[in-house]
This record gives structure tokens, C-alpha cells and sequence, in this order.
């Protein structure tokens, strides 16, 4: 059975978008198969895999709104293993939309349930709280948390982690943190130090070994339309996505 | 009578609240009489300004949904001549709760209009594009837009101009954009050279000449609940935007 994960943060600029497409990459790159969702009407997930936001017609959008269903949306990647169901600004009023419905909290795990020929499913997050990223945290197993080591991103965890506890304890029981993940890692300055030091205290083992640095290959990839992978192997930002992969599957089998 | 500035952009983590903050207690330096407003449920401006988010009982979203005057939100901070309208996190439900009604566009307009005590007023928006945003673009005269020299933040500016677009056509005529605003710059990157080309041959005289290096003493001021120039007024960004405001009220001079 498939694994859902979220990569959610209401900060923004914390590095979701990256994590979430570098991340679904290094797990397809290590022979599973993986879908990532784009719940972002800025559609930055799309366009980091080189996927124009007006090439393709159906999209989330329509999934959600009920006029399409998964054959209609999911599209393969330059990455064998990994494919993509894409985002574009038609997104933006969506949750206005579902505002009224009934189940407007479970539209995206209904959605999902019946698609089990993945071995993981990441679900990029856009940079609030509101009803996407809940649909989004209603349809997950778990959550990943991307943050930067800077004050406004530290003080916003403790909103996201009563948003994670009010899902779960309203929509999803199974709902847990999979791992806050450090981002744009800048070991020489002390606010960075400071930062890590109390997250590491607050949420001890669930804060991954791994981090990743402030890589400028990172920031030129997207413009690509690639995954660090396929633009550049050997850069700081590669090798690390690929050590949180690996961290990230031993303690999925030791769960 | 006052003008009201939006600081606005949908890409999370490109500096609106940095700039909003500082740029407000750069002006009130410069004897100008601000009111800044924190229209982020984050209530990263609110903090930033070292003011508690657990400090007051009454902010922004008692004044939206009608149970507040702006008496009762707005308190003095410690830069004489800028007072705050604070948020915290009880504003995150307020896009749902005004859905339904009928002037959902307009309430921050209606609730400013008679504040006339004031130079500028300058509103800091959440990362997104939702009804908080509209709100402020609705109200506003015109908008400052922070971004970084980076591939998706440059991707998003399409659907900004077009929302602020959609908002003079739709609500108010006399909005425009005041500048966008080169944050976060990093002059040894060929990325930052690249984009920051491809936004001043698109945007041309609209693009402020001064640009805002990336200085780790603007974001470690926050964590002291200080602007700038309260923390480290000889520090590369107190410098900046303090230019920046001289820039900005010699174009205000020149209407
Ligand atoms: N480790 C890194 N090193 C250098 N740049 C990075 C790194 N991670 C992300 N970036 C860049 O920083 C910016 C913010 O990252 P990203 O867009 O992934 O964050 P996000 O949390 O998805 O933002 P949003 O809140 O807008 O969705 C992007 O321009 C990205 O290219
Ligand atoms: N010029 C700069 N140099 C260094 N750090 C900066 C600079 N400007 C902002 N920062 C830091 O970068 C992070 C993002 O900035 P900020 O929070 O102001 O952006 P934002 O657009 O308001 O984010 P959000 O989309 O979450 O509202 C913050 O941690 C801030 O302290
Ligand atoms: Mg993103
Ligand atoms: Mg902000």
C-alpha cells in the first residue's frame, strides 16, 4: 500500500517546493515508485520538473472540482519511477469553492485512496494554512517538516504542530511528523546554531541527522525544469537530498 | 490623507515582512507619521516589532469581523511615529468566515478609510493570493513587491501583476504598483545577475534602484523583536533601507 506524505509550512521560502521535488526524485532514483503532487497554485513543483504550467489541460484543479480523474492528470517526469500530477494558478480559487461542501476537508484522500501502484505519494504544500494544505494533511500518513534556521521560521512551528494535532484529531487519526528537515544550512553563523540547537532539543529524534546546506545548484535547477539529480550529481545539494532519501527509507523500515 | 502601501507577493520567504517592517520604521525615522498593519496570520510584523502575539486582546481580526474599532488594535511600538495593527494566528480562519458575505472585498478598506492621522500606512500580506491579500490590495494605493533574485520568484510575478490587475479593474481604480524591490541580492551569483536583468528589462523605472543585500543582521533582528535600526543601525541592511526609504519619498515627492 502506498505511503502519503506531506511537506507542509506555512512559512514560506523555507524550502518545501525543493525538498518536495528533490526528495520524490532521490526516492525514485532508489528504485521506488513514486507520484508527486502539486498543491500549490503557484505550480512551482510543476515547473521544477520542467513541466509548463499551460501545457497540459487537466490538473488538480479539476480533480478536486470533480471533472477529472487520475488517467486525466498523472503524466511521467524526466526521472523513470516518478511521475507528477501537476498544479497551475486555476488553483486559486479552489478553496473559495469547496468552502461549502460537506467533506471539504477529505476531497484529496478520497481522491487518492484508490491509486496503490506507488510506493510513495509527496504532496507539495502551499505556504498557508488554509484548506489545501488541510486536505493535504487529512490525505497523508505523515507530515514533513522543511525549515530554514531563522527566527520567523522557528516561531511558526508551534502553529503548524496544533494544525498537525487538530487534523488528526478531527479528519486523520494516523496522521504523525515524519521529521523536520534543516534547510538552506548555514554553518557559520550563530543564528543557524541557535536555531538547530532548539529545534534539535524540542523535537530530539524526529529533527533528521541529515541537513541540507545553502547550495546555489539547488536555486539553479529549477530554472532547468530538473531535479538536482539531472542538473548537477555532484553538487553539495544532490548528495544531500539523496543522504535524506536514505535516512528517510531506514526508518521506514524500521517503523 | 494618508497613502496606503501593500506589501504583497504570493512567493513565500522573498522579504515583505522585512520590508515591511523596516521600511515603516525607516519612514518614521525620516518624521513621517506610519501605521503598519499585519495582515498575516503568521503575525511575523507583530513579532518583529517585538510586541507578544499573546500581548493583546483585541488586533486585525476583531476589526474584520465587525467586533473592534480601530482604537481598541492600535498601539504604539518602540519607534516614535510608528504605531501597529498587530495579527496572531486567530486570523487564519477570517478568509472562510468572510466568504459568504457581500462586501468580502472591502471590509479593510471600509475599516481604514476614516484613519486619516497618518503619512503612509503600509500593510504586510500573507503569501498568498487568498481574500487577506485582496483585502489589502483593495484598500491600498498602490504596491510595493519584494523579490528575490530567484527563478521562482521571478516565475510568480505573472500572476501577481494580473491579480493586481484583476483588483483595479474589479474594486479600485487608482491601485498601481508603486515598485518591485530587489531583495536577498547576492552579487557574486550568476542566478541573481540573470533575473535581476530579466526584471528591470521587463519592469523597467519601476524596479527601485536600490537593491537589499542578503545581511544576517536583518534576520537576527527579528529574534530581538527590533527593526534594524534599533538592533544594528550601522549594518549593511539598516543602510539599504533606510536608501530605500529616501528613494521611495522622493518618488512620492515627484507625483
Ligand atoms: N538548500 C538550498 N540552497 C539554496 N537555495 C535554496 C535551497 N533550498 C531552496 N532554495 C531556494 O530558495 C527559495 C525558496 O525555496 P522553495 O521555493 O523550495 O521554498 P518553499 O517553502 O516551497 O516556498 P513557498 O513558501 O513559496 O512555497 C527558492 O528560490 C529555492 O530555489
Ligand atoms: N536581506 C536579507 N538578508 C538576510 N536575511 C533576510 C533578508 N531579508 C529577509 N531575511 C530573512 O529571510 C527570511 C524570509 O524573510 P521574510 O520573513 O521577511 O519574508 P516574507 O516574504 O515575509 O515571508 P512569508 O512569505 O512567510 O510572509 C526571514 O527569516 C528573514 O529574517
Ligand atoms: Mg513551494
Ligand atoms: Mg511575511
Amino acid at each position: 500500500k502506498s505511503r502519503i506524505i506531506s511537506v507542509a509550512n506555512q512559512k514560506g521560502g523555507v524550502g518545501k517546493t525543493t525538498t518536495a521535488v528533490n526528495m520524490a526524485a532521490a526516492l525514485a532514483i532508489l528504485k521506488k515508485k513514486v507520484l508527486l503532487i502539486d498543491c500549490d497554485s503557484q505550480g512551482n513543483a510543476t515547473s521544477g520538473l520542467g513541466v509548463e504550467p499551460q501545457a497540459f489541460e487537466k490538473h488538480l484543479y479539476h480533480v478536486l472540482s470533480g471533472s477529472a480523474d487520475h488517467e486525466d492528470v498523472t503524466r511521467p517526469t524526466p526521472i523513470s519511477g516518478l511521475d507528477l500530477i501537476p498544479s497551475n494558478t486555476d488553483l486559486v480559487g479552489i478553496e473559495i469553492e469547496l468552502a461549502g461542501r460537506e467533506d471539504r476537508e477529505k476531497i484529496l484522500k478520497d481522491f487518492l485512496k484508490p491509486l496503490d501502484s506507488y510506493d510513495y505519494m509527496i504532496l507539495d504544500c502551499p505556504p498557508s494554512l488554509g484548506l489545501m494544505t488541510i486536505n493535504a494533511l487529512t490525505a497523508s500518513n505523515s507530515v514533513i517538516i522543511p525549515m530554514q534556521c531563522e527566527y520567523y521560521a522557528l516561531e511558526g512551528l508551534s502553529q503548524l504542530v496544533q494544525t498537525i494535532r487538530l487534523v488528526k484529531h478531527s479528519f486523520n487519526p494516523r496522521l504523525h511528523i515524519e521529521g523536520l528537515l534543516l534547510t538552506m544550512y548555514d554553518y557559520r553563523t550563530k543564528l543557524t546554531y541557535q536555531v538547530a540547537r532548539d529545534v534539535r532539543t524540542h523535537f530530539r529524534d524526529l529533527v533528521y541527522r541529515t541537513t541540507i546546506p545553502r547550495n546555489i545548484r539547488l536555486s539553479e535547477s529549477p530554472s532547468h525544469g530538473k531535479p538536482i539529480f539531472l542538473y548537477d550529481p555532484r553538487s553539495k545539494g544532490a548528495e544531500s537530498y539523496l543522504a535524506l532519501a536514505r535516512e528517510f527509507l531506514n526508518c521506514q523500515r524500521s517503523k
